[in-house]
């Protein structure tokens, strides 16, 4: 009896003193953190400090989170031996409601581990695509909030909001920071880029844009403040112009709509209509729990976390869609861009040629001002800087489109759990 | 996880859904 008492005794002792570690490790952290931020050359952005309600959720955004995903996705690539995979997969369908027969793989004991059978893929079918719908849901899950963007400023949840600038990143678009290298297009691929911009009212590329025809068009949405519209063509950097405000089309609104996906849903996101992606921008965030709880109380929750913005164009004019990563799916994947790694300890090798990238989100790097926030080497040793934004653009992908094209429905990409 | 889509469209245009709507990927969301 009395070794019990001292050995609950030694448990509770041990137990208090790792977490209390655990939150100083993070204080320490943070601290550091700044002081890389004060460093560098731009200040601070307010958006990205955890403006707690409550200490619970200052020690929770004291924890290493990105360590733990990582530690999570390693978990859930271990191998399972074959008899175990079938009745675990099984099981964390009967937790999660995951509909077994809608799985495009009829073997269960075929998904090596969790992370894949997290990762699966759906039969056709059991998914039909709403063709003569202006816009279909992108993936599956739970409408959280949908409506009119008003003076940028997008609503989290009733009485909280956050700026479309600070999700999107802002003002001067930056000449791309990184070029994904396309093959150019041979005569067919334009053709067939030819018949997406006609089938689809797109009769404009960002040429058409940038000389103003679009003026209330492209990325002037992620801008605030008066600048007039210029392209330097030395540096391709775009000052962008109007004011949210005062949009300068009247017939056009921006709108937004957040979808949460449950961790028994379908992880693989499509395209939610017919659009060009013209930039991607990944955000190097946090990755808070994304659950509807952390919705209701962490504030600026959705440009606080690891996302991925896709900009573009479809034919009423902008278009974006962004990934936001959780704890536990750190991991967001693009089909098409092979040089993507989120939730990463490491920038990835492709910034290494060419990358320069800012420790602010404000304004991704720009090339033009020759001043490289961080110039990235040629090996994988540079660390990615937190709250900074690494931008690529897709101009490559089509002569025509100036973009990558998405078909209504087509598969995009997905989250990956860790 | 979430996908947060923010894009501009005709003041005809006007969502199909409702707070805490179950979606699924291909459903139809919005229409002019």
């Amino acid at each position: 009896v009395k070794s019990s008492g001292r050995r609950k005794k030694f448990m509770s002792r041990w137990l208090a003193l790792s977490s209390l570690s655990v939150v100083l490790y993070g204080v320490v952290n943070k601290i550091k953190h700044k002081g890389i931020q004060q460093n560098s050359s731009l200040d601070p952005d307010e958006s990205h400090s955890v403006k707690p309600n409550s200490w619970t959720l200052y020690a929770y955004s004291t924890l290493p989170l990105k360590a733990i995903s990582r530690v999570w996705g390693q978990f859930n690539s271990l191998e399972l031996p074959v008899w175990l995979r079938s009745p675990s997969y099984k099981f964390y369908a009967y937790v999660f409601g995951v509909n077994l027969d809608e799985v495009a793989e009829p073997d269960l004991s075929n998904f090596r581990n969790l992370g894949e059978f997290f990762y699966r893929t759906i039969k056709p079918e059991t998914r039909p695509i709403d063709m003569d719908a202006e816009m279909v849901s992108p993936c599956d899950g739970k409408v959280l909030k949908f409506g009119i963007i008003e003076n940028g400023e997008i609503e989290q949840v009733k009485g909280m909001t956050y700026s479309i600038n600070a999700l999107l990143g802002q003002r001067k678009l930056a000449a791309p920071v990184h070029r994904i290298n396309y093959q150019l297009d041979d005569d067919d691929v334009v053709q067939r880029h030819e018949e997406f911009a006609r089938l689809n009212g797109i009769s404009y590329t960002i040429d058409d844009i940038i000389g103003g025809r679009g003026e209330n068009i492209h990325h002037s949405y992620m801008n605030q403040g008066d600048q007039s519209l210029k392209k330097s063509s030395a540096s391709q950097v775009y000052e962008v112009s109007n004011d949210i405000a005062k949009k300068s089309s009247f017939d056009k609104q921006l709108y937004f709509a957040v979808i949460y996906l449950a961790p028994g849903d379908y992880h693989r996101f499509h395209s939610p209509s017919n659009w060009v992606t013209t930039l991607r921008r990944h955000f190097v965030g946090e990755l808070f729990s994304v659950a509807p709880f952390f919705q209701k109380t962490l504030q600026n929750l959705f440009v606080l976390n690891e996302r991925v913005a896709l900009l573009g164009y479809w034919k009423h004019g902008f278009f974006s869609m962004i990934p936001v990563g959780a704890t536990n799916v750190g991991s967001i994947k693009i089909n098409f861009d092979k040089d993507l790694v989120t939730n990463s300890i490491y920038e990835s090798d492709s910034y290494a040629q060419t990358g320069f990238a800012s420790s602010d989100t404000s304004s991704c790097g720009r090339e033009d001002e020759g001043t490289p926030l961080i110039k990235c080497s040629s090996s994988r040793t540079k660390k990615v800087i937190k709250n900074s934004c690494y931008e690529a653009t897709y101009a490559n992908a089509s002569k025509i489109l100036r973009g990558q094209p998405l078909s209504k429905g087509q598969e995009i990409g997905g989250f990956k759990l860790g | 996880s979430t996908v947060v889509l923010v894009f501009e469209a005709p003041k005809t245009f006007h969502f199909t859904l409702a707070e805490n709507m179950k979606l699924k990927m291909g459903q139809r969301i919005g229409e002019l």
